[in-house]
């Protein structure tokens, strides 16, 4: 089930309506310090049901809206849509059939979060029963954030025993 | 449960030696437990680098760390292999050699699982087939460009 | 003391404003206490790179963190000048922007502090006046030899 | 007070006696992964009095002496001698007029140090006394190791507080 894109909205950076692609499997994402890189992996998370602020580098969840810069006002509404290529037919149950899978979500300044799976109004719990058992889910080694790698080479022996645990 | 952690235990065991052999190209590593119990009992890395002795993760160099802990992350991301893997920097503090043959592991996975990387680093570019950039132009707004090699490494000023 | 601690509290916060201003070149930055009593507040960093709007360190991105703490190692050595300072791959998250105007500040500072500093990135490289090579030929041993810029690129595997 | 010249043997992986020279104010050291840099770092922390092992990426004091390799056996001491250029006249006391000022420590397999200044026995407190008022203290920002930002970065509010209230 790779990806093949991400639309993003007042998500972070990405004030105006942004599409990205990920037409291969091998995507090198590249630029300056500070211009968006990991707020593209913050975005996947997100979508994907995050509920913590602290998984997202914030400290509230509405700080995941773009809160304005020199040139730019903030915004109220946050958006970030992705699109899976299930081709492989590797999801199980109501949507094994479909060719290609959208999830996405929307929060405004309130926190609120609104999901939607292929465009109808879902419950958050209906996107990560989506991923279940495709190893896609909220503490799953599939995102490796900047500082993951430090954050192993620091752990104490129960922080990495836990971090085996999280994985089985 | 006892017998569950002991099961995934020795599994990330294995896979994490193999996987530090392939990264380091020589050299073994492996999982220590801490203590007896096996409810309570911590994990250690025991890591030995090729030409070096065996000791724990501490008194490693700074890439060596992060070359294990790659090995350590690459094996815990087998056990439940998802469609896809978004890695986040994890070559920054490698070196040339290390690079090489951390994208020659990269390469190999992406047979199973769709890859994306960012990276500052112009040999982990080489590896990508399709190089996306980021810029902010505009201050504080990013936006998206296609970029290729030669344009990925000035934009990302490695 | 109170006094004690608010008079290094604020030295330090002006110090540090102005290296974030010069390394970052532009936006701005300060020291928080967070909460009233002086003795016990804790110290939050305040950071604004150019072009985007003031926030606590956590929603910044990797280099813009390591730079601002740059900063702030500067502004707390300035408090007690040792006669040498030496650096231990600081340079390593920052893109080549960054990394020019940290050599700036490092240059501009060695007229008064001696640096020796490692690295893997060439353009601090081209900082040096002399570059000291370290090899592990025979493995688990180190030597010293001398290189120039051409061998120490190569050495280093940068 | 230059550093001008630092001889190792029997510490870390610098297990033959090896010259190090520092001629200038902007000295680059370079090398690949593992071979050494931050081990000369180590150096100049241990041979300035460092007792916590915890400060050298250790787990006992003895770990700064040479432990082997697939082609050398373990050895049983540890010494570094470092060399300062003091024509500036910046040390107090009875130092105030060397041109040049040696402090050397070596350590045994059974945890013991030797100080030597200028090639006499001293105890550790005589080489922390020379450094008093200099700015290298055990813990001045002298010696920005591996790992200092990222701790700087990762730091809560109380322990950005002690970082102030140390250098201070
Ligand atoms: N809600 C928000 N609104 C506006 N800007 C934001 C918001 N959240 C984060 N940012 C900005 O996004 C930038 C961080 O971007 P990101 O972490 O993606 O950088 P990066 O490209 O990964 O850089 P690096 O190479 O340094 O890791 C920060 O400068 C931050 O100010
Ligand atoms: N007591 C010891 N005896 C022998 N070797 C040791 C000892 N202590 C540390 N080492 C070795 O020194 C190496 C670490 O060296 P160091 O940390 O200086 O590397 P480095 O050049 O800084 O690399 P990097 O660029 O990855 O940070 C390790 O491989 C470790 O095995
Ligand atoms: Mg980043
Ligand atoms: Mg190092």
């Amino acid at each position: 089930m790779r990806l093949s894109r991400m639309r993003l909205s007042g998500f972070k950076s990405f004030v105006d309506p942004t599409d990205v692609t990920f037409p291969s499997a091998l995507v090198g994402i590249v630029g300056p310090n500070g211009c968006g890189k990991s707020n593209l992996i913050d975005a996947v998370r997100w979508v994907m049901g995050e509920s913590s602020a602290r998984h997202l580098r914030g400290q509230a969840m509405d700080d995941v809206i773009f809160s304005g810069s020199t040139t730019r006002k903030p915004v109220g509404l946050a958006s970030v849509e992705l699109l899976f290529d299930n081709s492989a037919g590797r999801l199980q149950g109501e949507f094994a059939r479909q060719a290609e899978i959208s999830v996405r979500r929307v929060m405004t300044r309130d926190g609120e979060s609104k999901y939607f799976l292929n465009g109808s109004r879902c419950r958050r719990r209906d996107i990560l029963d989506v991923f279940l058992g495709t190893g896609l889910g909220p503490r799953a080694y599939a995102i490796i954030e900047q500082g993951m790698i430090s954050r192993i080479v620091e752990a104490r022996p129960e922080e990495l025993r836990g971090f085996i645990e999280e994985a089985a | 449960t006892r017998g569950r952690f002991r099961e995934t235990f020795d599994t990330v065991n294995q896979r994490f030696a193999e996987r530090f052999t392939r990264l380091f190209g020589g050299g073994e590593a492996y999982l220590r437990l801490c203590g007896d119990d096996l409810l309570e009992a911590g994990v250690e890395l025991m890591s030995r680098p090729p030409g070096k002795r065996i000791s724990t993760l501490s008194l490693l160099s700074g890439g060596e760390k992060a070359l294990t802990a790659v090995a350590l992350v690459f094996a815990l991301f087998s056990l439940n292999p998802a469609p896809f893997c978004m890695l986040d920097e994890v070559d920054a503090p490698l070196d040339e050699a290390n690079v090489g043959r951390f994208c020659a592991m990269v390469a190999d996975m992406a047979q199973q699982v769709q890859f994306i990387f960012i990276t500052h680093n112009k040999a982990t570019m080489e590896l990508a087939s399709q190089l996306t950039g980021v810029t902010m132009r505009e201050p504080g707004v990013s936006r998206i460009v296609a970029v290729d090699l030669d344009e990925a490494v000035r934009l990302a000023g490695a």
